[in-house]
C-alpha cells in the first residue's frame, strides 16, 4: 500500500543563474522574503 | 477574486517528481513541497517567456478538466504566478487522484521562473496554508481512501542525482537508522516545530532559550534571522562574496565541527560537510542563509533540503507531528 515516488536531484536555479553571471543581478532584485501571506497588496499586473 | 499564499524563494529548489494531470495525462516536473499547500502548473495560455521553457497543461486535450473560473495569484519571495483555479485527475505513483483543484498559470512575470527546471510546484502543507475552499492534493488523498496511513515521508539522498523519493501512506524502515523521533507540530500550518537551541562545541551560538522551526522541502538550505545567520557566518568564517553569498574556505570541511540543532531533547548534528557546499568549480559556500523582511516568521529558522538530507522525516498528519531519524 505504501505509494513511493523517486525523486530526482536537479541543478539549483541559483547555480544556473551563478554559471550565467547573473546571480548577483537577481538577488539585488529579489531579495529572499521568508512570509508574504500577510503582505497587504493587490495584483499589481490587473 | 484574488487570493495570496505564502510562498518562498525557489532559488535552491532542487528535487523533483513526476506527476500526470489529465485525461489522457499530461506530464509536469513538480517539488514536492511541505512549504505550500497547492498545486500548479503553466498552462498553454501562459505568454510569459517563462512559461515557454516548460510543459504546458492544455486543458482543451482533457476530457475530465473542469474550470472554476476563479482568478489566482500566488505570490512568491522571488516573483509571482497569475493564473486560474481548476480540477482534473492529478495521477502520480499509480495513485489516481480525481476533481483535484489546481492552478494554472497564465503570466509568470519576472524572471523567477525562467531558470527554474520544474514546471511547478505541489504543496503538502497543511489546507489552511493554501488556497480557500480548496483541497490540497495530500487531503484528498486520504479522502478519497486511496492511502492506507495519514502520513507522508521524504528520503532525501546524499547522492548527486538519484536515491531520493516522497513515499505516501506508509514509511519504508529501510531509509533510516535507529527509532524515529517523534516531535509535535506547533503550529498546523506549516509542518512548524519548536527547536531548544542551536550549538557549536557545546555552547549556544543561537536559538537560545528556543524558537520556531519550519521542515521544508520546498527550501534547500538553513534559513534564520539576518542577523543570527550573519554571527554563524562569522562563526565559521564564510566571508560575503560580490553576489551576495557567503563564501568558505574549501578546507574547513575537514576542520569545522558539528553544528547541533536540538529539537524535542534530541540532537541533531549538521557535519561541516553539509553546511558547506562545493561547487563543480571547487568553490565552497555557506549552506546558511538568512531570511530577509519575513513577518511572522522572523524570528523563525527554515531547515531545507540540507538537513534533511541527514535526518529520514515523516510528517503525520493523523497525530500533527513529525518523525525524524538518521537517514542511512
Amino acid at each position: 500500500c505504501l505509494v513511493t515516488i523517486p525523486l530526482t536531484r536537479i541543478k539549483s536555479m541559483r547555480e544556473n543563474l551563478r554559471e550565467k553571471d547573473r546571480l548577483r543581478d537577481y538577488l539585488e532584485k529579489h531579495p529572499y522574503n521568508l512570509a508574504y501571506k500577510f503582505v497587504d497588496s493587490a495584483d499589481p499586473d490587473p | 477574486g484574488v487570493y495570496y499564499e505564502p510562498m518562498r524563494n525557489y532559488l535552491d529548489l532542487a528535487y523533483v517528481g513526476t506527476i500526470s494531470i489529465g485525461t489522457p495525462p499530461q506530464e509536469f516536473r513538480v517539488i514536492f513541497d511541505t512549504g505550500s499547500s497547492d498545486l500548479w502548473v503553466p498552462s498553454i495560455h501562459c505568454t510569459s517567456p517563462a512559461c515557454t521553457n516548460h510543459n504546458v497543461f492544455n486543458p482543451l486535450l482533457s476530457s475530465t478538466f473542469r474550470i472554476s473560473g476563479r482568478p489566482i495569484h500566488l505570490q512568491y519571495g522571488s516573483g509571482r504566478m497569475s493564473g486560474f483555479l481548476a480540477y482534473d485527475t492529478v495521477q502520480f505513483g499509480g495513485l489516481v487522484d480525481e476533481s483535484q483543484a489546481f492552478g494554472l498559470s497564465l503570466r509568470e512575470p519576472g524572471r523567477f521562473m525562467e531558470y527554474a527546471v520544474f514546471d511547478g510546484i505541489l504543496g503538502l502543507g497543511y489546507p489552511s496554508l493554501g488556497l480557500g475552499g480548496t483541497t490540497p492534493v495530500f487531503d484528498n488523498l486520504w479522502k478519497q481512501g486511496l492511502i492506507p496511513e495519514e502520513l507522508f515521508a521524504f528520503y532525501l539522498s546524499k547522492k548527486e542525482e538519484e536515491g531520493s523519493v516522497v513515499m505516501f501512506g506508509g514509511v519504508d524502515h529501510s531509509y533510516y537508522s535507529g527509532d524515529l523521533n517523534w516531535v509535535p507540530v506547533s503550529r498546523p500550518l506549516y509542518w512548524q516545530l519548536t527547536m531548544d537551541s542551536i550549538s557549536m562545541n557545546g555552547e549556544v551560538i543561537a536559538c537560545d532559550g528556543g524558537c520556531e522551526a519550519i521542515i521544508d522541502t520546498g527550501t534547500s538550505l538553513l534559513i534564520g534571522p539576518s542577523d543570527i545567520v550573519f554571527n554563524i557566518q562569522k562563526i565559521i568564517d564564510a566571508k560575503q562574496s560580490y553576489s551576495g553569498e557567503y563564501m568558505i574556505n574549501c578546507d574547513t570541511i575537514n576542520t569545522l565541527p558539528d553544528i547541533v540543532f536540538t529539537i524535542n531533547g534530541v540532537d541533531y548534528p549538521v557535519p561541516a560537510s553539509a553546511y558547506i557546499r562545493e561547487d563543480h568549480q571547487g568553490t565552497c559556500y555557506s549552506n546558511f542563509d538568512e531570511g530577509r523582511g519575513g513577518l511572522l516568521l522572523s524570528d523563525s529558522w527554515i531547515l531545507g533540503d540540507v538537513f534533511l538530507r541527514l535526518y529520514f522525516t515523516v510528517f503525520d498528519r493523523a497525530n500533527n507531528t513529525i518523525g525524524l531519524a538518521p537517514a542511512v
